[in-house]
């Protein structure tokens, strides 16, 4: 039933997939019902938002927007001459374009906000993108980021210490301490044979790494596998294949409106708006509850290529997929009725020194670590969610290694994945790998790091120096899984999905953004100068008012009838003003012509009522004491 | 003033740092904190160009303004790491280099 006037809305497959039906994120039910993201607010760290095109416009905050190139408010993106920074524009779109503006395409959540921080555009250092990450925290809600560390399938690379203390701090405290979430794109390494596992963004356990799957429900070339990703959305493909619909920026070449947004950047942003979906339902869920349902509701679908395997949790997943295709009415529905899940626990090993050579393939080296129930103790923690692995390795052609863990149920999980193009002779100097493989499955038992060499160089050969295991879950026991696994199977019919039903949200932390207002230059020179001002009125006005005092004494005004600044009185505009230039006992007394100047006993009874003019006096009682008078 | 830091000084090619200063009373109140952080920076050569976001007892130290040589920038670097690195204050510090990071 969901119509709208948007020209390329019919293109937008990824929305209402008419040629192939159920090839799209399945969004028009949840629209139906009244869930567009409405309360929400998405902000695309990029290289800018073109905030004032019309798909834009309507639905932007400038709240939560930021230019960090620029270090002003405005993320307005700069055209520059290889027509580059259109990219935050396209995203943006994708997330909260308007509906029925006869102009372009729709967004997935287009009742949220969207805000824009530009921090691409130029010399980008750790403690920018720490500042990116926090920027308005509690007005962003969810930050969107299609980007990451070059994907040429050599680099290792991620967030330095800030860029990791500000997404810890984010989760932590952003959304009033219920999280930021911070949705990221796997890379587009796919034809470097590049993996995400070597992407320090997509590693981490506090973001939601999105991949791309085509219209078909294939991996693209341009896309990257690995064991942290946590599912997929769909983008393009290749040439005969579709493209992602979008607002796009109207600078330079731009028109408002694109049909070839791809890659992995066209991805996450779909998925920033499905989570933007789930908030609106119910605003309290944290940041792990969304990474929960995301794992809990994604589809595995049919696709020989995916080598998918069910873990012991009973959650298939696949290095291309994650834990599938996201799908927004199932995302919504378990929003719904989802409790949160008990805090985070966690358990660190010790640091495990080793010294042991890598032996090439097809042998292998394999190191263990147990963890008993005794470890667990303390933390409470019983099922897993992320694991994660520290490994320094020494080895003359870095790309040569291969590493998979085993967790105790027997899972796989290929953290890392041999690179051809990786010669770096540096090895591994404390990398993090980190797998969701093992998600929902006991965290007792023994762990496996099997390392080999694959590569056909006699090179010397690489050791393991040490490395050590972290494991993060809850105190959830399997059982509980399952309940909740049930529990989110029966609301998938919908019907909990209106406004009657809510469940309790507990209340969120007042938490103070410190930059919240800071006094501009321009704006204390303004301050400074309307301070001037009005001393110096102050001053003039006071000399004015002095000096007309001296001159009514000396010409004996007050005593030839009616005060002669009392016409002046009159005309004035503020009382305020007259009630300082007049004086409190009026001149109707001086000489009896009171019912002449009627203005004055009016105003002087008004402006000054408990003081009664004297009585009429002889003019010369009151020679020298017009001072007294006025 | 903390976002200002970064990029105008690294655009310029000037050396910044971002340090982190122990709070040895515990939660020390900011503006104590950035006191603190006013003097380290001063001992360093640098400037205080404020704290990192939102990143408390976090801030970025950036060099001054100014033309110099390679010579004296490098003897700028070399005194402001020795500086950081013995102060008591200051829990971590880390010279800011650029990040090359690619759209998807």
């Amino acid at each position: 039933s969901i119509h709208f006037n948007d020209p390329k809305y019919p293109q937008q497959w990824h929305l209402n997939n008419r040629r192939s039906p159920g090839r799209d994120i399945n969004v028009t039910g949840v629209w139906e019902r009244n869930v567009t993201g409405r309360g929400v607010t998405v902000v695309v760290v990029d290289d800018g938002v073109e905030h004032t095109v019309q798909d834009i416009a309507p639905n932007y905050s400038p709240e939560g927007s930021y230019d960090l190139n620029s270090n002003d408010p405005d993320p307005m993106p700069h055209p520059d001459e290889e027509n580059g920074n259109h990219h935050g524009t396209r995203c943006a779109g994708e997330i909260a374009a308007v509906p029925n503006n006869s102009f372009c395409a729709v967004g997935v959540a287009y009742g949220s906000r969207i805000a824009g921080i530009r921090v691409l555009d130029g010399p980008l250092t750790d403690s920018m993108e720490a500042v990116a990450f926090n920027k308005h925290y509690q007005i962003n809600d969810i930050y969107s980021c299609s980007w990451g560390p070059d994907d040429d399938g050599k680099t290792v690379d991620g967030p330095h210490q800030l860029g990791k203390a500000a997404l810890q701090h984010g989760v932590m405290a952003g959304r009033q301490g219920f999280g930021s979430i911070f949705v990221v794109a796997s890379g587009n390494g796919g034809q470097h044979n590049d993996n995400c596992n070597y992407d320090g963004y997509a590693n981490s356990i506090y973001t939601v790494t999105i991949g791309a799957v085509d219209e078909e429900g294939r991996m693209p070339f341009y896309a990257e596998e690995c064991a942290s990703m946590l599912a997929v959305t769909f983008s393009g493909g290749d040439k005969m294949l579709r493209s992602i619909v979008t607002t796009d920026w109207d600078l330079q070449k731009g028109t408002g409106c694109t049909e070839g947004h791809t890659g992995t950047s066209a991805a996450a942003p779909l998925a920033a708006g499905m989570i933007a979906l789930m908030l609106q339902v119910r605003p309290c869920l944290t940041w792990r509850d969304v990474q929960h349902i995301i794992v809990f509701t994604a589809i595995q679908y049919e696709d020989h290529h995916a080598d998918w395997l069910t873990n012991e949790a009973g959650f298939s997943h696949s290095h291309q997929h994650g834990f599938g295709l996201l799908n927004a009415w199932r995302l919504v529905n378990a929003a719904k009725i989802w409790t949160s899940v008990p805090y985070l626990a966690s358990y660190v090993s010790p640091m495990l020194k080793e010294n042991k050579a890598v032996p090439r393939s097809p042998h292998s080296l394999e190191v263990l670590w147990n963890v008993s129930r005794t470890d667990l103790e303390m933390s409470g923690l019983k099922t897993l969610e992320h694991v994660a692995v520290t490994v320094s390795i020494t080895h003359p052609r870095r790309g040569s290694l291969e590493l998979k863990l085993f967790c105790p149920s027997g899972m796989m999980s290929l953290i890392g994945a041999p690179r051809s193009m990786d010669s770096d002779p540096n090895g591994f100097n404390a990398w993090t790998f980190s797998t969701v493989r093992c998600w929902g499955e006991r965290a007792r038992g023994v762990y496996r790091l099997v390392i080999r060499d694959v590569g056909d160089e006699p090179l010397q050969m690489g050791i393991l120096q040490q490395w050590q295991l972290t494991l993060y879950g809850s105190m959830w026991s399997p059982v509980d899984i399952k309940d909740r696994q049930s529990l989110l199977e029966s609301a998938m019919s919908g019907k909990y999905l209106h406004d009657g039903f809510t469940l309790p949200c507990p209340p969120g932390l007042k938490i103070p953004e410190e930059d919240g207002y800071t006094i501009t230059p321009n704006t204390l020179k303004t301050l400074v100068l309307v301070g001037c001002f009005s001393v110096f009125w102050t001053i003039y006005y006071m000399l004015e008012v002095c000096l007309s005092q001296r001159n009514k004494a000396s010409t004996h005004g007050c005593r030839k009838g009616c005060c002669p600044w009392a016409p002046r009185r009159q005309n004035s505009k503020d009382a305020g003003t007259a009630l300082e230039s007049m004086p409190l006992c009026s001149s109707k007394d001086l000489d009896g012509v009171d019912s002449e100047h009627g203005d004055c006993t009016t105003a002087s009874s008004f402006l000054a009522p408990e003081l009664d003019c004297p009585p009429h006096q002889p003019p010369d009682l009151l020679q020298g004491k017009s001072g007294q008078i006025c | 003033l903390s976002e200002a830091g970064g990029l105008d000084i690294l655009g310029t090619g000037g050396l910044s740092w971002a340090v982190h200063l122990d709070s040895l009373e515990g939660e020390r109140k900011e503006e104590s904190l950035t006191q603190q952080a006013d003097a380290v920076a001063q001992a360093a050569g640098l400037v205080n160009a404020g704290r990192i976001g939102e990143l408390q007892g976090h801030y970025l130290f950036v060099q001054p303004t100014g033309h110099r040589q390679a010579m004296e920038v490098e003897a700028m670097r070399q005194q402001a790491e020795a500086v950081l690195a013995r102060h008591e204050a200051v829990r971590w510090h880390s010279e800011q280099t650029l990040l090359k990071r690619a759209k998807r």
